[in-house]
């Protein structure tokens, strides 16, 4: 595609594909969007991040997409969220408020090592591509690999596991340059991490079963946005903290990022619920960007209503 | 490439807790190359696991035996894959 409205967002494609249309985004709203090199990956690929921003020193809201590189609708849906930013700014005026307040920051693609993997070597993979000593097993999970909790019950500290947590916490740069984005930033109000499948809305923690502070709050909050996600399809989520929802994750994501004082800290489980798991059909990826959005404009809307 | 050829993914349903730990323990049996897409953790929520073709029949023995109940969620996930570098390349060239 000469342009991101010819980019075929009912399709998956690959990194480059997906780098080439981060660049032609940036360059078609220069006065929106930025693109922010946040670090390197083990294999030395960027890690972008696009910046949506109307002015300066603005309060931020974090969204990733795709941590776990099979999860390929995860990262189709990012690229949608980009171009229905940019078509919807100035157009919807719910939107438009948010950005000429704060600034987004969408990484569409969290782990391109692996993401790159799936496309050429194994379409299962999940993990980051960092060798680990004495093993022959490559990778670690990087939803495993944050501070919080690191080390603890739901990982495993054997190299060959899909859940491997990693030497120490954020050992893996695809997570080290993410915590050092969130704190040189340092005024971030949402993060929203995206995985799939399963279908669900969750909030802190994965690692203790003590509920977090603002539990009522994060709780009223997923069940709006899982009611909006589910007024265009009838998909159903299911919601609450981590731990009580799907399991025990120790070294999780929005756990960490929760500690840091980012109130509203969120997961998604995208679609489906198992017919397909990480080969879900291209053409679910519209759908499932779109319904997700509804629930990201919740989540949005509630950090833009109640400032802290 | 690796070759998913005759890996299928079951979607388990255990029922007590008891079928939980055993599902646990299988999980961390790390030399049968299981992948769980989703873990065991309640009778609430199915158990996803792709399994491959070399311990298939094994496997199912094993829960056969300890009777915990499965499906057949994809019967053979590299058909599925296949499938999907089929449209992503009819689509490519539209």
């Amino acid at each position: 595609p000469r342009n991101t409205d010819g980019y075929d967002y009912a399709n998956y494609h690959t990194l480059n594909e997906i780098n080439s249309f981060i660049d032609m985004l940036v360059a078609e709203n220069p006065n929106l969007v930025s693109k922010i090199v946040i670090g390197q990956s083990y294999e030395g690929r960027p890690l972008n991040v696009l910046k949506f921003s109307t002015g300066a020193n603005r309060p931020g809201i974090w969204i990733d997409t795709g941590i776990h590189s099979r999860e390929w609708v995860t990262q189709a849906s990012g690229t949608w969220f980009a171009k229905k930013i940019v078509t919807d700014y100035g157009r919807d005026p719910a939107l438009t408020a948010i950005l000429n307040k704060m600034d987004i920051f969408l990484e569409i693609v969290t782990n391109p090592d692996g993401y790159a993997y799936t496309h050429t070597s194994n379409r299962m993979w999940r993990k980051t591509r960092k060798p680990n000593s004495g093993y022959s097993c490559v990778g670690v999970d990087p939803n495993r690999n944050w501070d919080a909790g690191f080390g603890g019950a739901g990982a495993s500290g054997y190299p060959c596991s899909e859940t491997y947590r990693g030497p120490y916490a954020n050992s893996e740069s695809e997570v080290k340059s993410i915590v050092d984005f969130v704190k040189s930033h340092g005024n971030l109000k949402a993060f929203v991490s995206i995985h799939s499948y399963s279908q669900m809305l969750l909030y802190p923690y994965g690692y203790t079963s003590t509920p977090c502070k603002d539990q009522s709050e994060l709780h009223a909050l997923a069940k709006k946005a899982i009611t909006d996600l589910a007024s265009l399809y009838g998909t159903q989520y299911t919601y609450g903290s981590i731990i009580n929802t799907i399991y025990q994750a120790s070294g999780g994501t929005i756990d960490w990022t929760y500690n840091q004082g980012i109130k509203y800290s969120y997961t998604f489980e995208l679609r489906d619920t198992g017919r397909y798991g990480f080969a879900l059909p291209a053409n679910q990826i519209i759908p499932t960007a779109q319904e997700t959005w509804l629930a990201l404009m919740a989540i949005m809307q509630h950090t833009y209503n109640n400032p802290y | 490439r690796e070759n998913f050829v005759g890996h299928q993914v079951l979607r388990i349903q255990p029922t007590n807790e008891e079928q939980i730990s055993v599902l646990r323990s299988l999980a961390e049996k790390h030399d049968l190359g299981l992948d769980f897409w989703t873990e065991p953790v309640s009778v609430t929520k199915p158990v996803d696991v792709r399994i491959p073709f070399k311990v298939l029949q094994p496997i199912k023995i094993f829960l056969l035996e300890n009777d915990i109940q499965y499906s057949i969620m994809i019967q053979d996930l590299q058909d599925l894959l296949d499938e999907e570098e089929r449209v992503m390349k009819t689509r490519s060239a539209q």
